[in-house]
């Protein structure tokens, strides 16, 4: 029920 | 050419202690600001950031910037064997496949080096932006250090939530449920033991324990931790290296679906 979310999700790649 | 001549070699030996669990391959940058990481782990669930800055380098020589590639695990076992009191110096030439660890015990009467080859890795490097934390939570690192392991027997997740009455750490599990609240203190005898609650906004936040301890493997390196929360934003569980800047893990969330 609960995800995991990725830190790609909030900081761009640059 | 790279040199780079720390005469607390400890530091060195406790910033691998404290990341290597975490990332098995890294590149190592090294500029005229410092030597400095960026990685992530295996699951881009975390990313560590260190620096250290090149101020903190009793000798600190970096003709052009370079970037090395190391697998943490094999640059830990080489670091085990200085010393704690030793003075390590790393030292690279510009395009080698090596960088080389120098040991100097303190009377100078034992001098090492180990050489270790170096590994292209192809990694991401993310921005990060500069953000407006709704609540920071200083406290002493070993306090934090011990609620997550507390936590992590009862539970897999941890909800941190801070209000005005203090910072909670809550867990549930299948043997039962633990909620451990720490209030402002900051009439303690050291500053190191305060807990200093900086809100702006209540925030709650749910993360996996399992990150959260290893991020504690840097207990050693400072006495305080501070813990920058903002709702849908990844937590950054800071540990300052004395002097020489800073390890900083970022954890991303969890949410409820």
């Amino acid at each position: 029920r609960s995800t995991q979310l990725s830190i790609t999700e909030f900081f761009p790649s640059t | 050419m790279l040199e780079l001549r720390l005469v607390q070699g400890s530091l060195l030996k406790k910033v691998l202690e404290s990341i290597k669990e975490l990332v098995t391959d890294a590149n190592f940058d090294c500029s005229s600001t410092g030597f400095s990481l960026q990685a992530m782990d295996s699951s881009h669930v975390a990313l560590v950031a260190l620096l250290l800055r090149s101020e903190g380098f009793e000798h600190y020589r970096c003709d052009r910037n370079m970037s090395m590639g190391m697998n943490l695990n094999n640059m830990a076992k080489m670091l085990k064997c200085a010393g704690n009191d030793d003075i390590i110096t790393i030292k690279a030439d510009d395009g080698g496949d090596t960088v080389t660890f120098m040991f100097e015990s303190p009377t100078q009467d034992k001098i090492s080096d180990f050489e270790m080859k170096l590994m292209d890795i192809d990694s991401e490097h993310l921005g990060i932006p500069e953000a407006e934390y709704h609540a920071i939570v200083k406290m002493p690192s070993s306090e934090f250090a011990r609620i997550c392991r507390d936590l992590s027997s009862i539970g897999d997740t941890v909800v941190i939530s801070v209000t005005k009455e203090g910072v909670k750490f809550s867990t549930k599990g299948d043997i039962g449920s633990a909620n451990i609240v720490c209030r402002q203190n900051t009439s303690v005898d050291k500053p190191e033991e305060a807990t200093v609650i900086d809100m702006n906004e209540p925030v709650s936040l749910t993360f996996a324990l399992r990150y959260m301890n290893s991020f504690t493997k840097a207990t050693p390196l400072s006495n305080t931790v501070s813990i920058s929360l903002s709702n849908e934003l990844p937590v950054v569980v800071e540990y300052k290296i004395a002097e020489m800047g800073y390890v900083r893990f970022y954890l991303a969330p969890k949410i409820e679906e």
